[in-house]
């Protein structure tokens, strides 16, 4: 794993973080649900904890989908290409590229073989390890990793992953530290990835 | 709009506009080597993601040079590709895949190998010479 330079991460008294949805985007319940349980797997293995409110401006992580030119020098570049991105603590900015295809089931293969399809999921379990401090990885099978093939849904953090941000805010008195399972254990499929690598 | 429940949801018109992105352009720099034209939106990709510098000051040329090389050097290091500087089938194909937008390299170094920090500098503008250092 790695991390940003400085070792930015959440302050002591702020690590009960909430987050919130650009009301602009008019998210589902259901697409709103997918975060929830992202954010639920870097919980289970650290003290931080997620709540979601509703109050957007005020909220420690904000979420939003947007296109093109959004406004923070990063603008996004149609479909493909750059999927997402996050900044480093504290900011809390989370931003996606609305020209995707995100598949919010998990539902992302078996049946097409190149698709421009991409998890939702898989994209922000990612992108939550920027928002807590976390760089990216050399480890291919880590969620830290920086790509991420259409088709392939990869959401179990790995050691790699659980490492890092342990260094950065210490271990969930309820983790049991088991190592996560192998990686063909693991939540993991892909149909176009091979083809695209 | 643009949430699906499945991949089987998504409209075959989207699929079949939305296959190729414009990365894909890179598939025609396969094999190129030093003296070939025409890479200065491969440079501009390099930069964004931080193995070029972002303070470079000095205008991208389509030529393959050292700021290239180094650039390709450092990234097939980051990914565990061979590292030989070029554009060889596997880097190309590698360059395409959709990723995250955040750099790899923050300020000139890069984080990826473990602790293990590659520093990239500019030695002048002058002749555009290119350093890449194992710390």
């Amino acid at each position: 794993y790695s991390l940003f330079p400085g070792e930015p991460r959440w302050p002591e008294d702020r690590r009960q973080l909430t987050y919130a949805f650009d009301p602009r985007n008019a998210l589902t319940e259901e697409v709103k649900g997918v975060f929830g349980r992202a954010f639920a797997r870097w919980a289970a293995v650290t003290k931080l904890t997620f709540t979601r409110v509703e109050t957007f401006p005020d909220s420690d992580i904000t979420i939003g989908f947007y296109t093109g030119d959004h406004g923070d020098g990063e603008p996004f570049d149609g479909v493909l290409g750059t999927l997402a991105h996050a900044f480093s603590p504290p900011s809390g900015r989370f931003h996606l590229d609305s020209d995707e295809n995100w598949v919010v089931s998990g539902d992302v293969g078996g049946i097409l073989s190149m698709t421009s399809a991409v998890d939702l999921e898989s994209v922000a379990v990612h992108e939550i390890g920027h928002l807590l401090g976390l760089g990216h990885s050399t480890i291919e099978d880590s969620i830290m990793y920086p790509t991420i093939s259409t088709g392939r849904r990869k959401v179990e953090l790995t050691r790699d992953d659980i490492d890092g941000i342990q260094y950065l805010y210490g271990t969930n008195p309820n983790f049991n530290g088991s190592s996560p399972p192998s990686t063909q254990q693991r939540e993991s499929s892909d149909f176009g990835g091979v083809g695209r690598m | 709009e643009f949430f699906f429940p499945n991949v089987t949801g998504i409209p075959p018109s989207r699929l079949l506009n939305t296959t190729r992105n414009l990365w894909d352009a890179f598939r025609n720099f396969t094999g190129c080597r030093p003296g070939v034209d025409g890479l200065y939106k491969l440079k501009q990709y390099f930069q964004r993601f931080g193995y070029i510098p972002e303070n470079f000051s000095g205008n991208f040329t389509d030529d393959f040079d050292d700021i290239l090389r180094h650039a390709i050097e450092m990234y097939q290091r980051n990914f565990r590709l061979n590292v030989s500087g070029e554009l060889d089938e596997l880097t190309v194909r590698h360059l395409v895949i959709p990723r995250c937008g955040n750099p790899d390299i923050v300020n000139g170094s890069s984080a990826m190998h473990g602790g293990k920090k590659y520093e990239v500098n500019f030695a002048g503008r002058r002749g555009q010479r290119f350093h890449a250092l194992k710390r």
